[in-house]
């Protein structure tokens, strides 16, 4: 951020911070006019992510050089925006996320499965979306009716996923073996494995616990 | 077979096989890793019994048990590929870990890359034919992720030409490594280096801590497991208190950092050679948060197609409870992570393989931003799968609170990743102070 701020030019994952600077220098403040999106384009979904992102960097460092200026030394004013430089990894993180997976969808060329791994992607970017909502409203990046319109999206979504649910975690190919699950099984034969297995617990060992003749059956003449 | 199962597989839109080969990395990737995964399940070594029927030393014994067959049918196939083996581990340990983890994640990894020559011809042969087993001690009860702050000391004597290990205090004790408390015979030891009345930081010393034929603990030497824990219950971390231990001088691994016999320090040529490792295992966790995750969704998907309950429609059957709105809520944002935490797992470990050439050529430029992201994605991976881990065990109601569900194992053998490692809070600071910089 510093770099940027000092006009440095950034490589790598996080030179995004060289646009935010240049946004900084326009004349409409980034709060003033939230972008246009288009919630079905993963593209310009990325780029929200990407603006959130440098929002909270910039909320972060901010926060740093006010601490500086109430004569805090260095180490006090970071540990007094820890929060913030969390939370502005976090964004980072989560930036790199929705950026790789929607740069692999590219990559896949069955048009079926691309269909399928693009509506997880659109799902996972919109429900962070949903669920960091606070984010995106305070940084001016989307609408509260905007908003609106993603949490209607989801369910859409949802229902579009749906038949294929059981053939995606299949596609995991995670042998019975490898699981060790009854509730998972491949063949879904949950309820009789769930009575074998509990039949065979060591406690059902003997039909009668001998904790009965040690402590029950005394208490009883004792009562 | 389940009929509402079949029927769900009837609806797919999607050749599964294909998306399979998508998540391996290509088809030949998916038949070798069904080969590697039926030699295990063809086995009969490696039957076992439940787990969860056994006591914590039953399945310490029988975790040791396949470890050790583990190894000698490794070699006996001939797998050498770390994929490969990773593959034949995985089914063979299933949800758990195995008890000589460290043995192979770091103890024999860092004799590769930090010994010197002398000692790689004494140690590793050792170590690869497990007459040494060994275990790497960095954190302390008292002290974790910030290095500076370990108490442990290695003083030289020029006099005896060797190294005093000392445990100063009650906090100093070494704490949590795998395989220390009863599997291990020697131990890698990060200790703050003394020498002619300096002290020059961490360095590693492989330290005897049993009796290579008896398995007794040597002289000085107090070890032990730690007691049980919330999972892990294969491994016996173990904790090491060193009371003033001689090694000699040539104990010290000296590929980069040496210390003359006459007690003279020399500097290692930079000290960012140890970001690499700690990369590399952090662009694993970045994988396993995705493993997990696809365990966990599975199981709470799988069971929600069978699993029929109450009514959407008054008088009609109970539908399968994954056609509730809030059923498909909870799991599908869920699945939709197993895959993102998938595609970026891959990600970092081409980035890293990528990059892993530059380093030993000398190249660093693109380490800072790999170790910055390395960490704030392992952090950021391991909270959210813990959080969704959590979230698929309780979509299945009570009966994921079963033992046989296996989601209270895949939850407590995984939460780990967030404080191992690196504790996540810390690996967020670090990328923030790459991103405040930059």
């Amino acid at each position: 951020y510093k770099q940027a701020k000092a006009g440095q030019r950034l490589s790598g994952i996080v030179s995004y911070l060289n646009e935010a600077e240049h946004r900084r220098v326009q004349v409409q403040p980034v709060a003033a006019r939230p972008p246009v999106v288009d919630i079905n384009d993963l593209a310009g979904l990325v780029e929200i992510y990407k603006l959130r992102a440098s929002y909270l960097v910039e909320l972060a460092a901010k926060s740093i050089q006010q601490e500086l200026q109430r004569r805090k030394s260095q180490e006090d004013a970071w540990n007094n925006s820890a929060i913030e430089l969390v939370r502005a990894s976090d964004a980072h993180c989560h930036y790199v996320v929705v950026k790789l997976f929607t740069e692999k969808l590219g990559e896949i060329g069955d048009t079926a499965i691309h269909s399928v791994t693009s509506t997880l992607a659109l799902l996972y970017t919109l429900h962070g979306i949903t669920t960091n909502s606070g984010d995106f409203l305070q940084a001016g990046l989307l609408t509260v009716p905007q908003m609106m319109q993603i949490s209607a999206r989801i369910k859409e979504l949802l229902c579009q996923l749906r038949p294929n649910a059981v053939a995606l975690v299949d596609s995991f190919d995670l042998h019975d073996k490898k699981l060790n699950s009854v509730l998972g099984r491949y063949d879904g034969n949950v309820y009789e494995h769930m009575f074998d297995w509990a039949r065979r617990s060591p406690l059902n060992a003997t039909e009668v616990h001998e904790s009965f003749h040690k402590y029950l059956k005394p208490l009883r003449s004792k009562l | 077979m389940n009929p509402d199962i079949t029927k769900e597989r009837l609806n797919a839109t999607f050749d599964v096989e294909k998306l399979i080969n998508i998540l391996d990395g290509g088809p030949e990737k998916t038949k070798r890793r069904r080969e590697i995964e039926s030699m295990v399940l063809n086995d009969p070594d490696f039957k076992e019994e439940d787990p969860n029927f056994l006591s914590r030393s039953e399945r310490y014994e029988q975790a040791v048990r396949k470890s050790a067959q583990m190894i000698l049918k490794i070699r006996e196939y001939g797998i050498a590929d770390p994929d490969e083996i990773y593959h034949y581990k995985n089914i063979a340990m299933g949800n758990h870990h195995e008890a000589m983890g460290l043995q192979f994640a770091m103890f024999l990894p860092t004799l590769y890359s930090q010994c010197n020559p002398q000692q790689a011809r004494k140690w590793i042969p050792l170590a690869e034919s497990f007459r040494v087993v060994g275990t790497y001690a960095q954190t302390e009860l008292g002290h974790g992720t910030h290095l500076r702050g370990l108490e442990t000391t290695a003083t030289y004597d020029p006099a005896t030409q060797e190294f005093v290990l000392n445990s100063p205090t009650i906090s100093s004790i070494k704490w949590w490594p795998g395989g220390l408390g009863k599997t291990s015979n020697h131990a890698i030891v990060l200790a703050q280096l003394y020498t002619q009345g300096n002290c020059h930081g961490l360095h590693a010393f492989i330290v005897p801590i049993r009796d290579m034929d008896t398995h007794e603990p040597l002289p000085g030497i107090v070890v032990g497991d730690i007691g049980p824990k919330f999972g892990f219950n294969e491994v016996d971390n173990g904790f090491l208190k060193l009371e003033n231990v001689r090694i000699p001088r040539e104990n010290m691994l000296m590929k980069y950092a040496k210390v003359e016999p006459d007690g003279t320090y020399e500097k290692p040529p930079s000290s960012k050679l140890t970001y690499g490792t700690m990369v590399f295992i952090r662009s694993i966790i970045v994988g396993e948060s995705a493993r997990a995750l696809s365990k966990a969704c599975t199981i709470s998907i799988r069971y929600s197609a069978v699993r029929h309950q109450s009514e959407i429609k008054p008088g009609s059957p109970e539908p399968q409870i994954l056609d509730y709105q809030t059923q498909q809520y909870k799991l599908f944002p869920v699945l939709a992570m197993a895959y993102a935490f998938t595609f970026v797992g891959q990600y970092m470990k081409q980035t890293y393989l990528r990059i892993s050439g530059d380093i030993n050529a000398g190249d660093f430029s693109e380490l800072p931003e790999l170790h910055a992201l390395s960490a704030g994605l392992k952090a950021f991976t391991t909270w959210a799968a813990n959080s969704a881990i959590e979230v698929c065990r309780m979509s299945c109601g009570g009966h994921g609170y079963s033992r046989s569900s296996a989601l209270p194992d895949i939850y407590v053998e995984f939460t780990p990743t967030c404080t191992y490692e690196g504790e996540n809070t810390v690996m967020m600071l670090q990328t923030a102070r790459y991103l405040v910089k930059s």
